[in-house]
């Protein structure tokens, strides 16, 4: 896959939590 | 029915026999069979408990990204919002198991046969849409520079790529 901009790179930390919903952690 | 016909080397559909014949044959053809599932199936669970666990990692980086990539800034903060309610969090963690809910599962096995019938117009529909292009070519085809190219290139002698290039035109005849 194509190595993320910088713009998508700045969004990883909102990404982030949004995915630590659907999938806890430890899970 | 389907084990039996594969340890007799049929197609399912050739084995036209009632269910208590398939029983009678079944214990014939593997008599510990009915054991030899038990035991794989309470295996199941723990094989995929192992391989979520040696997939999952992998899986949130790879969500992360997509979810970064996909959606900008203002979408992701809505999303997070929505997941912050009690609703938005159910949905959120059901969405990913709901793609095994035999309901939806069913729905795509029973357009099935429907797919199955447009596969035909597809591969049409392809054939027509390349029919103006040059088939790829075979050995034959090439001149000698070009044959020379490829040596070069591949390190291979030419009776190499005749035999390659042979057999590869005979796979996509096949």
């Amino acid at each position: 896959a194509e190595p993320l901009t910088a713009e998508q790179e700045a969004r990883l930390p909102l990404a982030t939590s949004v995915i630590e919903k659907m999938i806890p952690p430890g899970t | 029915g389907s084990d039996v016909a594969r340890q007799l080397g049929v197609g399912r559909g050739d084995l036209d026999v009632s269910d208590a014949d398939l029983a009678v044959l079944a214990t014939i053809l593997d008599p510990a069979g009915e054991e030899r599932r038990k035991r794989e199936a309470a295996l199941l669970p723990q094989i995929m408990q192992t391989m979520m666990e040696v997939l999952e990692p992998t899986m949130r980086k790879a969500m992360i990204q997509a979810y970064a990539v996909h959606f900008d800034e203002a979408e992701l903060v809505d999303i997070d919002a929505f997941f912050s309610t009690p609703s938005g969090l159910a949905f959120a963690r059901k969405s990913f198991t709901m793609s095994s809910d035999p309901r939806i599962l069913g729905a795509s096995l029973e357009a099935m046969p429907q797919m199955m019938a447009s596969f035909g117009e597809i591969e049409r529909k392809m054939k027509a849409a390349t029919a103006d292009l040059p088939a790829p070519r075979s050995y034959g085809d090439l001149s000698m520079a070009e044959r020379k190219r490829i040596e070069t290139i591949t390190g291979f002698d030419q009776q190499q790529i005749a035999e390659a290039m042979a057999e590869a035109a005979f796979r996509r005849v096949l």
